[in-house]
């Protein structure tokens, strides 16, 4: 934890590796630190340690900004009427990283706004996957579609999409299976789910889940993900443990994707909107 | 590479030839960066670089090699050293009057359940007992890999009670070789979950506690194994997910400081897809 007195090379020191700690990766900790130190000289010394903190939380929470994250976008209570309806959303990212969980949230809290939703079983590949959607879709109480384990996840995503224009849906989360970025041939998998989904409606959103607790390898997650699909918004799950997510730091810098939600737990109440502030000040804490 | 820039900071400095106290500060920067970027925990680097400054300053100079190279190697034998590649390989511990018991923990996502079915082939003749009584469809998902692995599957004897579904997994399991439990994720701050394991670990009494991480997990890696590990004996460490391309540092940040054999790694989301550990190997993939 940074301690408090005059900014010295001791505190300096504290906040580096407190950046470092919250995985924001050594060099961009470092070119943090640096740049606070030439702002603290320009100011001819005698600034706090919890000043500094403070400013490096304004620099990083400005990076977060940049590219648009924290503007929680107009989510029409009643139906999306700027744009064709169903408004469709597509969940991806590595094994595990909560998208099943998330597509849950958003369909949830959507209801809750008054939507119809309809929920999209396209991980046609791992063992209960469909169930494991199909419960939460009845804890919901909203539309769902799915077809027979190892289908074409492209046909269920278009079924999905079909469905919720001819039941009058709003809003349809398509859930997808966990993959490896370096897995080329699943991305492929996954970029033919888009293309398909073109034919009748390509994705208004396209979210990459991001475990919080992920290292450095975050950045190539984010990365190849975004080069071969048209990844909008990032989906920091898990956020309510102890890890923080620096690495979106880096990411949403070099690549201007956006931060939309952070995931902060198991139920579906448990999706908020992404707060750069709140993030920023817990990675410098 | 990282050769590539070691190779560019010892030929910038004087003494070129022979690793001293001066020369090799730059190098040792360069390690630190490339660590750090492998996910290793920063103290754990501090550390780990102090025992690769005494080796290395202590070293024989090879005719045959640049400094460079030499330097190299005392890392990444260090790094093997700090794996476990000095000792034998890690073993199962397995039960002399009964059924080897496997409790499976860790955070959520990590690849418990796919964990338990890929044991389950590995050691054969075993039982998988479902205790995640809250992830929608985990039951059937442990169900559904047990049939897949040709293992028996042993369900929740009350789906609202996790320590009497354990307590009734051990009697149902008395006749099995090996009795693998799944449980639920859990984030090691969470008291009620951590408590839970807490007793559920009484109740089983395994001979293995594994704590199955995900290889790409960052600098929380080593916080997560040392309070898991404060609440319950782990015995073991698997690192899931390795078939993809994370360093895996998480592996040597907990090594070196609990000393956690690490026995297995996953490589894939399919049954077979587990190996046992190798210290080398690991150690190269960690450096990069
Ligand atoms: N604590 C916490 N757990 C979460 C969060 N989001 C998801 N989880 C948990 O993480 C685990 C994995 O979530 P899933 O939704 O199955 O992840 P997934 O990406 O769909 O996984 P695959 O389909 O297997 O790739 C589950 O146990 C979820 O309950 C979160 O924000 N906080
Ligand atoms: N590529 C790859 N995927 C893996 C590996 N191990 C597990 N997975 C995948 O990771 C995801 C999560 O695996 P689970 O076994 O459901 O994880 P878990 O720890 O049981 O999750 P919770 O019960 O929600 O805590 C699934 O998509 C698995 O197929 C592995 O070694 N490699
Ligand atoms: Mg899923
Ligand atoms: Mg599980």
């Amino acid at each position: 934890a940074v301690g408090r007195g005059l900014f010295d090379d001791a505190a300096a020191e504290q906040i580096e590796e407190a950046l470092i700690e919250a995985d924001i990766g050594p060099e961009i900790a470092l070119r943090l630190v640096e740049d606070v130190r030439e702002w603290v000289r320009s100011a001819g010394g005698g600034v706090t340690a919890e000043t500094v903190r403070e400013k490096i939380e304004m620099d990083i929470a400005e990076i977060l900004r940049g590219s648009g994250s924290g503007r929680s976008e107009e989510i029409p209570p009643n139906g999306n009427h700027s744009s064709e309806q169903p408004r469709v959303t597509i969940l991806v990212g590595v094994n595990g990283s909560g998208k099943t969980t998330t597509a849950a949230k958003l369909a949830a809290q959507a209801a809750a706004r008054g939507s119809r939703v309809l929920l999209g079983a396209a991980d046609t590949f791992r063992a209960a996957a469909i169930d494991q959607l199909r419960v939460w879709a009845e804890r919901i109480g909203c539309e769902f579609v799915a077809q027979d384990q190892g289908a074409d996840p492209a046909a269920v995503a278009f079924d999905a999409v079909q469905a919720g224009k001819s039941r009058g849906c709003d809003e349809v989360f398509i859930d997808t299976a966990g993959r490896l970025h370096t897995q080329t041939n699943l991305m492929a998998e996954l970029e033919k789910v888009i293309r398909v989904l073109g034919k009748i409606k390509p994705p208004d959103h396209c979210f990459l889940t991001l475990d919080a607790t992920t290292g450095r390898n975050g950045l190539q997650q984010i990365t190849t993900f975004s080069r071969s699909l048209p990844v909008d918004g990032l989906i920091v799950t898990k956020l309510d443990g102890s890890a923080r997510a620096g690495v979106v730091v880096e990411a949403v810098e070099r690549l201007k994707i956006p931060v939309r939600y952070v995931g902060v737990g198991e139920t579906v109440e448990d999706l908020m909107p992404f707060d750069p502030e709140a993030f920023a000040r817990e990675l410098v804490r | 590479t990282l050769t590539e820039r070691l190779n560019k900071t010892f030929r910038n400095l004087a003494g070129f030839g022979k690793l001293n106290e001066e020369n090799i500060q730059p190098a040792l920067r360069e390690i630190r960066v490339a660590l750090l970027e492998a996910d290793v925990h920063f103290r754990v680097v501090k550390s780990f670089l102090e025992n690769v400054k005494k080796r290395a300053l202590g070293s024989e100079v090879l005719e045959s090699v640049t400094p460079a190279d030499q330097f190299v190697k005392v890392v990444r034998d260090e790094l093997a050293r700090t794996l476990g590649a000095e000792e034998p390989p890690p073993e199962l511990r397995k039960n002399p009057a009964g059924p080897t018991r496997i409790l499976l923990c860790g955070l959520q996502g990590a690849g418990k359940t796919t964990a338990a079915a890929k044991l389950a082939h590995l050691l054969g003749k075993s039982a998988l007992v479902a205790l995640d009584l809250k992830r929608p469809g985990a039951v059937e998902q442990l169900r559904v890999m047990a049939e897949k692995v040709q293992a028996t599957f042993l369900p929740p004897a009350d789906p609202s009670d996790v320590r009497l579904s354990a307590r009734k997994a051990l009697e149902e399991g008395r006749a099995f070789e090996h009795l693998i439990f799944d449980t639920a994720g859990r984030l090691q701050i969470d008291e009620e979950l951590m408590e839970e394991l807490v007793e559920v670990a009484g109740i089983v009494k395994p001979d293995e506690i594994v704590l199955v991480l995900d290889a790409m997990t960052g600098q929380e890696a080593l916080n997560v194994a040392e309070t898991f590990h404060k609440r319950v004996p782990l015995t073991a460490l698997m690192l899931t997910k390795t078939d993809g391309d994370a360093r895996g540092g998480a592996a040597l940040s907990i090594r070196h400081v609990t000393g956690i054999p690490i026995k297995w790694i996953g490589t894939g989301e399919r049954p077979d897809a587990i190996e046992s550990f190798h210290p080398e190997r690991f150690a190269d993939r960690i450096l990069g």
